[in-house]
Parts: structure tokens; C-alpha cells; sequence
């Protein structure tokens, strides 16, 4: 931990431990290193509460965007608008959808949430209890069945039954297996000429717990499917989630949500001051 | 590949004789990026490498070998012997049903290898009993009675009680009832900063005096690895460590961090969602995905 106090020659090196336990990375924390040791020699940063605010100062300029990129799009036309949640195994897609279903009926929409994961044991029943939480439409079929045609018949039952947003909620696959993911494409493919401009958010869930192998995951995730957001779950552990500098500096996708808990109200759109404060406290 | 690359680093050190001390270090800065980047704990790698440092100083460089290779050979030595070299099954109570206890972070894949080591048990004839002990997450006991009707293994629950070592108890009572010699127990995922959580954890292990207290960590997890493996270590004295979703490119430098910082050894690896996709943890293996 960096004590506010005047710099020494350990204080340096005590920042680039702090940048790396909290998953920046290599190059990153490499960079803003450097960065500082620069304003440093130049006599502007002189203790390490300097250190702190350069780099704070740093995250900002990289994570905020343009304020609006963390709002969701929503359909211009006929609609339903629909999303698409992604992302590997565990991180909390199911779960994310629940709570952003909730959000949403608290903005006035009508939500219907789609199971489209199809394969994993209990998955449609999850997804069936949040969607009763969040007081939502829910479509699902039998397990083993098509997503894709999950997919669809749902967007039909948004029509029939009035629901402005369908949530397409998948099975957790890793970016690693070619078949998924090429399903996974098939999914978006099936949505996108079913209803125009659809999916209007492709969102890629990511633990927040995750280190390097999410740069990993958003590139062969954004090379398969247009992502347009990221979200970041699991905030409320320990892990600060360093590696989302790293992932928008290389892919520009935004953050646009990030999940602090297991309850329905506990999803936030993504602030990237707050997040520049906390990720190195 | 790494050795490579360390013989092009090292290239302009053409001395013969010894792996002379700028050599070696030069080589080791490559290697600290190298497991950085593989998500090895930055303390843990700082540790590890003077190690590697101490043992590679007055090592003759070898004619028949690049000292890129050398290094990298030295490196990987070390990295299996503090993965722990000798394979560690899974301990066997002396009498009554064998009980194991999985614990872990949200997600991490302690349901599904739940799953995996009852197939593997029953397999073994161990008549393995599985017992839900999620009372929060949505749908977990159906997932679990799903995957043992998948498996053929009977799954003792209740969606009534939500007193967690209760269950425990009655899982093993039904667990000497039935004549099974195992019984794992599937809990809810929780931080390990959680003291309300981690305080019902203590008092199932209280309840039951587990044989085997299991972490089960996904493979993919970064730095903070090793505070959460001794956060758990400290609940509850971890027996062993099960690595999930090793059929990824995650490169799995969380193993290294874990077991370097808690000393539990791994003893399964995660090879996939199915029942069958459970393998026995190789260091050999390991070292060679946390070096590539
Ligand atoms: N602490 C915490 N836990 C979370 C958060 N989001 C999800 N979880 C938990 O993470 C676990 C996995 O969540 P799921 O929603 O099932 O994840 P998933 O991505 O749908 O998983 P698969 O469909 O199996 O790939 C559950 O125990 C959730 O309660 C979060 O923001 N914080
Ligand atoms: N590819 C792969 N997926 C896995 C592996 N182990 C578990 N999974 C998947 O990871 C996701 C989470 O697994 P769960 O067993 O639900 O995880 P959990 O720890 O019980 O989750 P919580 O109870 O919510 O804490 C599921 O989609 C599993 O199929 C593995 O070794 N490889
Ligand atoms: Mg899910
Ligand atoms: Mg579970």
C-alpha cells in the first residue's frame, strides 16, 4: 500500500505492485509507471499522493468516454429492442439479466426474458425464479433445444403479449470453443433479421475476479458477435478489476454496467470516475 | 516459444563458463513478464524468481544446451516442485461415509464438479451421496438433483430448511442410513470477505468434521487469487484445491499463487461442463501452460 507521505526509492516500485495486484496488467501498469517516474524527474508529482492522482488522472482520460456510452440502446423503429447477454462460463449472465430486467420495469418498460440457454442443468429454472422476481414475461422451451429458435419464438411473444424489451439470456461457453461460438453467432444472426437493428445490445459479461485471460475472452467474443457493452460483475469482492483499462484501450467497447452483489437492485450503470477512485484504493 | 525467446534476449551475452549473474537476470526479468502475465501473483513471482536466481547462479552454462533453454529449464523445475510433484488423491475417512466439503467463490464451478467427483467416486465404487447445501441461488437444487439424475447418483435435499448445518447433518445421517462411503456436500458461493457466510461454512465443518474441505477456483482468476485462497485457508483449513475450466486458455497462474500461498495442494483440474470432465492435477502439465 502506498503511504501518502513524500516519495523514497521504494515508492515507485510499491505503485507498480499496487497496479498489478489489481489486474492491470503488464503493459499497462509498465506505462503508467513510467508516466509517473516522468512527472517525477519533472518536479510534478512529489509525494505519493501525486503518484495516485497521475494515475487516477490516467484511467480517467482511457475509460471516459463520452458519458452516453454507458446508456443502453433501445430500438429506434417497431422494435421489441432486444439484448443479448454473453459471455463465459460462471460470470453472472443469468443473474445480470435479472437485475437489469428489474431496472428496466422501474423505467417503464415491459421486459420478456428469453432462456436461451439451453444446455445447462437448472439453467431455464434460474432464469424462470428472476424472471418472477423482476416481475418479466418468460419464454423458454424444453432443454436441448435450438437457442436460435428460442430466440425467435420469444421475440414473437414480446409482440403478442406487448413487451418492449426481450433479454436473451445464453449458455456460458469458453471463446475457446469454435462450435459454441459459431451457435452463439447463429443466435445473433436469427435475432438480427427477425427484428431491425436488432440485437441492439450485444453484452459481454465479465467477472470481475477475471486477470489477464479476459483480454482473451473480449477479443474472440468481439470477433464472432458485435459487442457493444461490457459488463463488469462480482465488483463487491475483492478484486478491483484493474484489467477494463487494459480491455478499452485495446477494444473500445465500453463498460457499461457493472453487478456489486446477488440481489436484483444490485447492478449500476458504470461510472468511470468512481471506479478510477476505487481501483487503487 | 519461451526458450526461444530467452535465447534471443540472451543473445548478446556470448560468454562460455558459468550462467553469469546478468545473464541470469536478464533472463528472469523475461520471466517475470512471462508469469505476470499468466496471472502469477506479482509477491509470489518476486519470491519465486530469487529463488530461481539462487539456484541458476554457478550453474555451468551447458555446451550442448542454449542458455535461454538452460534458464527455462531451471525455471520449470522449480515451478513443478512447488506445484507439489507427488499426486494427491483424495483422503479416505477412516470409518463412516467419507465426507467432502466444496467451497468457493460465485461461479467458480463448485456444482458441476460436485457432479464430477460423485461420477468419479461411484465410479470407483465409492457409493457416493450428493448433498445440496445452496439456500440462496436460484434454482440450485434443481441443478443438482439434475446433474445426479444425469449421473445416476442420488442428491439429498431439502427447499425448506435454510439452516445450512442442519442439512449438513441430515445429509449424513442419510449418508450412514443408505450405506454410502461418501458424501459430498455442494455449497452456496460466497467471498470470502462474507463473515456471515464464512461463519456458516465453519459451523457445516463443525457439524460434520469433513474429511476433504475442497476450493474450487476458477482457473481464469487473477491476482486476487491468493487472498481469497487464504481467506478460505483461514476459515477452515483447506485440504485441497480443485482447479475449474482448464479446457479454456486461461493459463492458470492462480495455481502457482494458491498453492504457494496456502501450501493446499491442487488435487483435480476441470477439463469441461460435462460429468466425465474432471482430471487428476499435473504439475508437469501445468507448469508447461503457465510458461508457454
Ligand atoms: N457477489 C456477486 N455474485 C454475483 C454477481 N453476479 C452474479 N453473481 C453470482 O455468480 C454466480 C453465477 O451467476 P450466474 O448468473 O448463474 O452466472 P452465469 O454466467 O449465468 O453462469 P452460466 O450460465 O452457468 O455460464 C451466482 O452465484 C450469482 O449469484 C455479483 O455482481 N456479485
Ligand atoms: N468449460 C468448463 N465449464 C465449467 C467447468 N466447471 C464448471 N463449468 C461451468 O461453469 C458454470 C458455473 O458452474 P457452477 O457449477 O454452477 O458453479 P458454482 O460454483 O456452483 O456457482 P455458484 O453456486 O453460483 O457459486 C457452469 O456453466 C458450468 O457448466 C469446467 O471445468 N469447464
Ligand atoms: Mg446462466
Ligand atoms: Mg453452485
Amino acid at each position: 500500500v502506498l503511504i501518502r507521505g513524500g516519495v523514497d526509492e521504494g515508492s515507485l516500485e510499491r505503485l507498480e505492485e499496487l497496479l498489478l495486484a489489481s489486474d492491470f496488467g503488464v503493459p499497462v501498469t509498465m506505462r503508467l509507471v513510467d508516466r509517473v517516474e516522468d512527472l517525477s524527474r519533472q518536479g510534478k508529482a512529489r509525494t505519493e499522493q501525486d503518484f495516485l492522482d497521475a494515475v487516477e488522472r490516467e484511467l480517467l482520460a482511457v475509460l471516459r468516454g463520452d458519458g452516453k456510452e454507458t446508456s443502453l440502446r433501445f430500438a429506434a423503429g417497431e422494435g421489441p429492442t432486444v439484448f443479448l447477454v454473453v459471455g463465459v462460463n460462471g460470470v453472472g449472465k443469468t443473474t445480470t439479466i435479472g437485475k437489469l430486467a428489474h431496472w428496466l420495469k422501474h423505467q417503464g418498460h415491459r421486459v420478456l426474458l428469453a432462456a436461451g440457454d439451453t444446455f445447462r442443468a437448472g439453467a431455464i429454472d434460474q432464469l424462470r425464479v428472476w424472471a418472477e422476481r423482476a416481475g418479466a414475461e418468460f419464454v423458454g422451451a424444453q432443454p436441448g433445444a435450438d437457442p436460435a429458435a428460442v430466440a425467435f419464438d420469444a421475440i414473437d411473444a414480446a409482440r403478442a403479449r406487448g413487451a418492449d424489451v426481450v433479454i436473451i439470456d445464453t449458455a456460458g461457453r469458453l471463446h475457446t470453443q469454435g462450435d459454441l461460438m459459431a451457435e452463439l453467432a447463429k443466435v445473433h444472426r436469427v435475432v438480427a433479421k427477425k427484428v431491425e437493428g436488432a440485437p441492439h445490445e450485444t453484452l459481454l459479461v465479465l467477472d470481475a475476479t477475471t486477470g489477464q485471460n479476459a483480454v482473451s475472452q473480449v477479443r474472440i467474443f468481439s470477433e464472432m458477435l458485435q459487442v457493444t457493452g461490457l459488463v463488469l460483475s462480482k465488483l463487491d469482492s475483492t478484486a478491483k478489476g484493474g484489467i477494463v483499462v487494459a480491455l478499452k484501450e485495446q477494444f473500445g467497447i465500453p463498460v457499461k454496467l457493472v453487478g456489486t452483489g446477488e440481489g436484483i437492485e444490485e447492478l449500476a450503470p458504470f461510472d468511470a470516475e468512481q471506479f478510477a477512485k476505487e481501483v487503487l484504493t | 516459444e519461451l526458450s526461444e525467446k530467452l535465447d534471443g534476449v540472451l543473445s548478446r551475452f556470448r560468454q562460455r563458463g558459468l550462467l553469469t549473474e546478468p545473464m541470469i537476470r536478464e533472463g528472469l526479468r523475461e520471466i517475470r513478464r512471462v508469469l505476470l502475465e499468466a496471472d502469477v501473483h506479482y509477491q509470489l513471482t518476486r519470491h519465486f524468481l530469487a529463488k530461481v536466481e539462487q539456484r541458476a547462479l554457478g550453474e555451468k552454462v551447458l555446451k550442448s544446451v542454449a542458455p535461454g533453454q538452460q534458464i527455462v529449464k531451471i525455471v520449470h523445475d522449480e515451478l513443478v516442485s512447488l506445484l507439489g510433484e507427488k499426486r494427491e488423491g483424495l483422503k479416505t475417512a477412516p470409518v463412516g461415509p467419507t465426507v467432502i466439503l466444496l467451497a468457493g467463490l460465485q461461479g467458480s464451478g463448485k456444482t458441476t464438479t460436485a457432479a464430477k467427483l460423485a461420477k468419479r467416486l461411484a465410479r470407483e465404487g465409492k457409493s457416493p451421496l450428493l448433498a445440496a447445501l445452496d439456500v440462496y441461488r436460484p434454482a440450485a437444487i434443481d441443478q443438482l438433483e439434475a446433474l445426479g439424475r444425469q449421473i445416476n447418483v442420488p442428491v439429498v435435499a431439502d427447499r425448506e430448511e435454510r439452516d445450512v448445518a442442519k442439512l449438513a447433518v441430515r445429509a449424513l445421517e442419510q449418508a450412514k442410513a443408505g450405506r454410502h462411503r461418501t458424501l459430498i456436500l455442494d455449497t452456496a458461493g460466497r467471498l470470502q470477505i462474507d463473515e456471515e457466510l464464512m461463519d456458516e461454512l465453519r459451523r457445516v465443518k463443525a457439524a460434520v468434521q469433513p474429511t476433504e474441505v475442497l476450493l474450487v477456483v476458477d482457473a481464469m482468476i487473477g491476482q486476487e487469487a491468493v487472498r481469497i485462497a487464504e481467506g478460505f485457508h483461514q476459515a477452515l483449513g483447506l485440504t485441497g484445491v480443485i482447479l475449474t475450466k482448464m479446457d479454456g486458455d486461461a493459463r492458470g497462474g492462480a495455481a502457482l499463487s494458491v498453492r504457494g500461498a496456502t501450501g493446499v495442494p491442487i488435487k483435480f483440474i476441470g477439463i469441461g461442463e460435462r460429468p466425465d470432465g474432471l482430471d487428476v492435477f499435473d504439475p508437469y502439465r501445468m507448469a508447461d501452460r503457465i510458461l508457454q
